[in-house]
């Protein structure tokens, strides 16, 4: 079984972007961080 | 050779018959715990070659990766004979068989093997083995208190399930997800025609020499203002950063945890259901069936969180078909068909009123069946 997430999130600023905390092959747990972003 | 003889004496044995010596040939053949018949020894090795063959192949593969070369879609018999088969029947069936209630002597034993079979941790098992009546019991279980901690930063999205992450990333102007080098599927055939998915974003500034692009961008968020009467504030509100689609896939192999959680504070405004089949979803089905995850039977929740659209897709796969949503039990998945002809038209529920879903919170969870 598969989930796949399609999401929004801000992109133009460098200081708001968001950015993936893992990359293909990974394995990770619930709960884990998959990605971040920072407040402007 | 000590095979070859036995099964030189096999063959020779009934010569021997024809030729009248039926007592020798009879004393000899008789109580032979050893002896093999040669078409049980010709499917043996054929089943080892077919087995020796795959593991060199994907030992091939697995190098290649490691050296930075992508497999490619590589269409094979085996993917057309999966065609043929009724998945979605089998899967109904070992569900039914996973879901006997077992004598409570018996769970402690067949649960660790299935959890060696699978490479299962028991140290996280939320309740004692004996606890769970079925192996569909076992497979969908709760795990011990702060087995999963969940990560409490606000600026950050989290896994809602266990899993290999295969493939992340942003959608560019094709709005397609690569399912294997060479091979990718669109994101709205994942998600539905009616899908909320904002294929536009909205622009940064007002500007009028963008008339047709505003138009574009009206379009789209026409048909999530139909859904959500709070979304209708969204074109007054000030202008805001540019959002950017982004995707991420996450595999969960017959030993994980198998509940979904949610990612992140998010209101579901639509579930949709789509019936499909149940094909393998493992790395060997990605590289040789084209459209796994579009055909398989899937349930997708849409919505809205603080930084815009989000959709979740559950894919089923063979033997894990039925698809649970704690926030909607009543559904079903993997129903048998009243017609022979698939319908197209996903089944679709807009939640009036809407679903609030906190990080973390209980989505759902994929069952035997």
């Amino acid at each position: 079984s598969t989930v796949v997430l399609v999401f929004q999130a801000p992109t133009t600023s460098p200081s708001s972007e968001f950015s993936f905390c893992v990359e293909k092959g990974d394995k990770i747990q619930m709960g884990e961080a998959l990605g971040r972003w920072h407040q402007q | 050779f000590f095979f070859l003889r036995k099964l030189r004496t096999a063959t020779t044995q009934p010569q021997a018959s024809l030729n009248g010596d039926r007592n020798s040939s009879g004393s000899k053949g008789k109580g032979n715990p050893f002896l093999v018949p040669g078409a049980t020894v010709a499917t043996i090795a054929m089943l080892g070659a077919l087995h020796a063959r795959r593991m060199y192949s994907d030992k091939k593969i697995e190098e290649a990766r490691e050296s930075g070369i992508e497999p490619e879609l590589q269409p094979d018999v085996k993917a057309k004979f999966l065609n043929m088969l009724p998945l979605r029947s089998i899967s109904r069936f070992w569900g039914h068989l996973c879901g006997k209630e077992l004598p409570v002597w018996v769970r402690p034993y067949a649960h660790r093997a299935w959890a060696r079979a699978f490479h299962s941790n028991l140290e996280e098992v939320g309740l004692p083995l004996k606890e769970y009546a079925s192996l569909k019991d076992f497979a969908i279980r709760r795990l011990k208190d702060g087995a999963r901690p969940i990560n409490s930063d606000p600026h950050t999205l989290m896994s809602p399930v266990d899993g290999t992450v295969l493939r992340v990333g942003e959608l560019k102007e094709g709005v397609m997800i690569e399912q294997v080098k060479g091979f990718s599927y669109s994101v709205s055939s994942l998600l539905g025609a009616r899908s909320l998915l904002p294929l536009m974003a909205p622009p940064a500034h007002e500007d009028t020499s963008c008339q047709q692009e505003n138009k574009l961008s009206s379009k789209s968020w026409w048909r999530i203002s139909l859904a959500s009467p709070k979304l209708r504030e969204e074109p007054s509100s000030p202008p805001s950063p540019m959002k950017g689609l982004f995707y991420c896939v996450i595999y969960l192999t017959p030993g994980n945890y198998h509940r979904i959680h949610s990612p992140v504070d998010w209101n579901v405004l639509v579930r949709r259901h789509f019936s499909g089949r149940l094909y393998p979803l493992h790395s060997r089905a990605i590289r040789t069936i084209k459209n796994l995850y579009v055909e398989n039977e899937r349930v997708v929740l849409e919505g809205r969180w603080q930084e815009g659209y989000m959709a979740m897709a559950a894919v089923g796969a063979t033997n894990i078909g039925s698809i649970e949503l704690f926030i909607e039990p009543g559904l079903r998945t993997n129903l048998p068909r009243k017609k022979l002809v698939q319908s197209e038209a996903p089944q679709e529920r807009v939640y009036e009123p809407q679903v609030m879903l906190k990080k973390g919170d209980e989505v759902g969870a994929f069952n035997m069946g």
